[in-house]
């Protein structure tokens, strides 16, 4: 009875640490699943980054109002230290980064082009935009003229080797940082090849680079967003095959994530201008 | 519209592929 006694004790603290070890374990897969998720949501939750060409269009000239408070901003920068981090440099940036011609043809055009050429003469030899903690300085480098100084320092941010978390979900500025970069036109162009290799349908930091190898080497690249579009399309192909043999019936093959890197795709081929025609053929099928 | 546009942007066989679809 004795024996049967200490075999008994011995099962149920074998149980015992059995059902603690599958605790733990479980534990540790749902930590583990939040971090993929929290890492997912600051590479890929941002929503499409718009290009400049959606973001301009028709304006009305600026009020005497508005000129003489563009001054009055301008003038901060014989106030405030450039060299660091402050909050009159940092409103002066919002100012002049705002999207001026969001609203229409009823919104403002944006401050005189002579402000921004003075803010780059500042900005740019000091390495700016440096680490950014919010987007006004990356919107800011869309209005300043392209320079091979403002596209070196846009390519630090734009591969730097770890996300840069701005905003309060942390979105990665990155990809943003690429199609600021791609949008410096030539001078982008040393970053192109490095571009190409990172080429992906299914992040933003690959379809960001998409972007920025169109805008740079639009003949190597168009061939391989391409390629990105018909993987996408045959993947959801596939998802769809899936779903009927199951159900039976049309059903919507793109989740939310997928339908955003498509349209960055979608643009970014567009953005290899003719190049990209011979190989239109992916995003036909999308239609 | 972003499939829109591009395709647009993009012309040829992928304009025509746009003008087809309903969303366009």
């Amino acid at each position: 009875r004795e024996r049967f006694r200490k075999v008994a004790r011995a099962g149920c603290l074998v149980l015992l640490i059995a059902a603690g070890c599958a605790v733990l374990w479980g534990v540790l897969e749902l930590r583990k699943h939040q971090r993929r998720d929290a890492a997912d949501r600051t590479l890929n939750g941002e929503g499409v980054i718009s290009p400049s060409w959606r973001v301009s269009g028709d304006c009305r000239p600026r009020t005497t109002a508005e000129r003489s408070r563009d001054e009055a901003v301008a003038d901060l920068l014989h106030h405030f230290d450039h060299q660091r981090v402050n909050p009159g440099l940092g409103y002066k940036e919002q100012y002049f980064a705002w999207r001026w011609r969001i609203a229409g043809s009823s919104g403002s055009c944006s401050p005189s082009p002579e402000h921004y050429r003075r803010l780059a003469g500042v900005l740019v030899p000091l390495g700016w935009p440096k680490l950014p903690t919010d987007r006004s300085d990356l919107e800011l480098t869309r209005r300043l003229p392209p320079s091979p100084a403002l596209a070196r320092n846009l390519a630090e941010l734009a591969f730097a080797s770890h996300p840069l978390p701005f905003g309060p979900l942390e979105y990665d500025n990155r990809p943003f940082a690429r199609i600021m970069l791609a949008e410096q036109g030539r001078f982008a162009r040393p970053w192109g090849r490095r571009a190409l290799t990172e080429i992906a349908p299914d992040t933003k930091l690959g379809t960001s680079a998409a972007t920025l190898a169109a805008a740079t080497v639009p003949q190597q690249a168009a061939p391989r967003i391409a390629a990105a579009l018909t993987a996408m399309t045959q993947e959801a192909d596939r998802r769809r095959k899936r779903i009927e043999g199951l159900k039976g019936g049309p059903h919507i093959v793109y989740q939310l994530r997928d339908g955003e890197r498509l349209f960055e795709l979608a643009d970014a081929l567009a953005t290899a201008g003719p190049a990209a025609e011979p190989h239109a053929e992916p995003l036909g099928q999308t239609f | 519209t972003y499939l829109c546009a591009a395709a647009d942007r993009i012309g040829g066989r992928a304009a025509v592929a746009a003008s087809r679809a309903s969303f366009c």
